[in-house]
């Protein structure tokens, strides 16, 4: 464990407790992609498949159970929950998302590190996250302005990745055989997809100004 | 053994 990793997951963990207080403190998912919150829960359900059989340490396996649970919570809260649900906005959230889904696992097919079940569903798990951002910020798009909440939590979201660029940077440097291409390219492209918004948000918050991005 | 591509990332 590094500095930047620890950093990264702290950030990913501020992301998720940013959209909980939003959905929670407003009882309301205005702004929120509930297609990008169903990508995010079938990532970690992927990614995390050997949570019982492969114990890392109590910090990993606490925190994959805290990325299932609050992403499977969200979804519910956003499907189910009667004051929550009526604030979806479907008509704007309308991403072919199940694409995203098939391409992300036909790439996993032909580029993993290993042909076994679990290493399958760990490239597919990498490849959907690189791209469940973009119903999000699709969304953001067309919904004009955006609340503070659902800003910050974009902006954690991406610089979450953005911080296990440099952590992978440090493993390269230190460990000798430390190779994770397929999380390293994924995860350049991850934070790629968002760097219009940082510069959107960025600018917001130079000039003090509300979040906009253009249509 | 400790296997070389262990996921200790999240």
């Amino acid at each position: 464990m590094n500095i930047f990793r620890l950093a990264g997951d702290m950030t990913h963990l501020l992301s998720i407790l940013v959209l909980l207080l939003k959905i929670y403190a407003t009882k309301s998912c205005s702004g929120v992609s509930r297609k990008t919150q169903e990508l995010y829960a079938i990532v970690f359900l992927a990614r995390y498949l050997d949570l019982f059989t492969d114990f890392i340490s109590v910090y990993n396996t606490f925190m994959k159970i805290v990325f299932i649970a609050s992403s499977l919570a969200i979804v519910w809260c956003i499907r189910v929950h009667p004051m929550v649900k009526r604030s979806y906005d479907k008509d704007l959230d309308t991403f072919r998302h199940y694409l995203l889904v098939a391409a992300s696992f036909l790439l996993a097919l032909f580029l993993h590190e290993k042909f076994t079940f679990l290493e399958i569903f760990w490239a597919f798990s990498i490849y959907l996250e690189a791209v469940a951002i973009l119903p999000q910020l699709v969304l953001l798009q067309r919904s004009g302005n955006v609340d503070n909440l659902t800003g910050q939590y974009v902006f954690f979201l991406g610089a979450y990745r953005g911080l296990y660029i440099l952590n992978w940077i440090y493993r390269y440097l230190t460990e000798p055989r430390f190779t994770r291409w397929i999380a390293c390219v994924s995860g350049v492209v991850q934070t790629a997809l968002y760097a219009d918004f940082f510069y959107y948000y960025f600018i917001s918050w130079k000039n003090n100004s509300k979040l906009k991005l253009p249509a | 053994h400790r296997d070389r591509y262990r996921k200790d990332e999240l």
